[in-house]
């Protein structure tokens, strides 16, 4: 059972901690790399490197193999162009090595999985839109893989300002064509469009991550505490962590390997086999 | 009377939120501006633009003539190569502005004084370390005026993390050579140089900005209301906002425009004559 998730986005944004809160466990590359001194920030690289760590993890009873890709030096430089380009290879590279698999005259009962599922895009807190890279780059994702922008570090805004920015991030990706997962008419039944409906109109989530406990009345509570209150990762007053959690690790993980499968990676074997 | 400063800074920082809350007043240029209706997010110039806006304030007792400049579309793009070039260009314009009426034979009593007395960084609050770009800008940034670098919307950290990343921040500039306001040496006498001392501990100094007011026990407050508590924009628990407003206004506002004349003009005005 795999599931290969992919994180985007400048260094800074809180990618590593919400990768680990998910997974509640330290799966992000940096939390069990040995080469970045805990006390040091991570560097940034000279150009943008994709790299992929995987865990073997127990989710609700069962076994995953998870296996989770960042992209350091992804728009943390001066000049940006192309710094998705490396991406987008990456992703193509797993449906080539998928497809020379399944083209094989001998090919394994099980083929190893290691094409993207899902590609979380994180969106700056500013508050006011989507950053021209944003656009650059999720309209170029889209076309590959299932991508879902979250607007990360969401307890920089408050709910009534998230409202606002959610709304504009909306509109500007509507006006650029792009979709974002789930897409709708895709893989949807009517039971399911009724569900992912409600999704897409919440949808981007704030999140919030954090991978430090805090005790709330004789309970272990995961959270940052600031001087003036903590906020409360699983707390849906607070963010939408607990949205984003139960659709990718319950609700959606088997919709997202669908998706991936009979569209991205079709789409991706089309074009390949008939060049 | 007046006073000159200038906010640089990639577009949702918290710039004209930041501006207005420290002269309590609607004085940052979108703030002024009919252009930008208040519901839409500012647009993103295509090049860097300088823009000023003036006022007259009073500020205990005294009548200030105050310009804030900002610089709409500094660091915005994919690719922000040069993106400072505008920003150096207008600081020296003020130069040579200054030194054309300074030696009319006819000058004026009062020159009118348009140069940019400090210049406020802002700095994302990622928690790491400067960006490639803040580094790139403040090391010529430092060369023309009085640079203050801020850690803008600090209430995306909490207090331990803002120790971490000033420490980070500092060993940075220094291992680049960027002297920040106030310079060790420059215009201090012993008393100076022990205030100062406390204040270059302290910086650079964490803010939050906020136009809202909210009531606290009957008081007015003003603050950033979240569902997980109320950010206190005065309260040395929360940031460090009254620290830098004390230093502009109150206690440096005088140095600061003395280092502009005697040290920045004076090197301005010196290469430029002997050119
Ligand atoms: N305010 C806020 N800070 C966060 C959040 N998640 C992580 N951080 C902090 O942001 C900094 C960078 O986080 P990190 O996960 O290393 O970011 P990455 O560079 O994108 O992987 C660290 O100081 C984290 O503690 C969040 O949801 N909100
Ligand atoms: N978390 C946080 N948000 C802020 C702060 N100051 C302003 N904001 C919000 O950030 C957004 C952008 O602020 P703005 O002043 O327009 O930023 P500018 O583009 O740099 O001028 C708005 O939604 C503000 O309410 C702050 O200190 N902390």
């Amino acid at each position: 059972f795999e599931f290969n998730i992919m994180v985007v986005g400048p260094s800074g944004l809180g990618k590593s901690t919400l990768v680990n809160t998910l997974f509640k466990a330290k799966v992000s590359r940096r939390a069990c790399s040995t080469e970045d001194s805990q006390a040091d920030a991570p560097p940034i690289p000279q150009s943008v490197q994709v790299k992929s760590v995987s865990h073997v993890i127990e989710e609700s009873g069962v076994r995953l193999k998870l296996t989770v890709t960042d992209t350091p030096g992804f728009g943390d430089h001066i000049n940006n162009e192309n710094c998705w380009i490396p991406i987008i290879e990456y992703i193509n590279e797993q449906y080539e090595k998928y497809l020379s698999e399944e083209i094989n005259i001998n090919r394994k009962k099980h083929i190893p999985d290691t094409r993207v599922h899902v590609c979380l895009y994180f969106v700056a807190p500013t508050g006011h839109n989507l950053k021209p890279l944003d656009i650059e780059v999720m309209k170029r994702l889209d076309k590959v893989c299932n991508v879902m922008p979250v607007i990360s570090k969401a307890d920089t805004l408050t709910i009534d300002e998230r409202l606002t920015f959610k709304s504009r991030i909306k509109e500007e990706l509507k006006k650029h064509g792009v979709q974002t997962y789930p897409m709708k008419g895709v893989n949807e039944d009517e039971e399911d469009a009724k569900i992912n409906d409600i999704l897409r109109d919440q949808m981007p989530f704030a999140v919030v991550g954090s991978d430090k406990s805090h005790d709330v009345d004789g309970k272990k509570v995961l959270g940052r505490l600031t001087n003036w209150g903590l906020i409360e990762v699983e707390n849906p007053n607070h963010c939408e962590f607990s949205n984003l959690r139960d659709m990718l690790i319950r609700t959606h993980m088997q919709d997202l390997k669908e998706v991936t499968d009979n569209i991205h990676y079709e789409n991706f074997r089309r074009e390949r086999l008939a060049a």
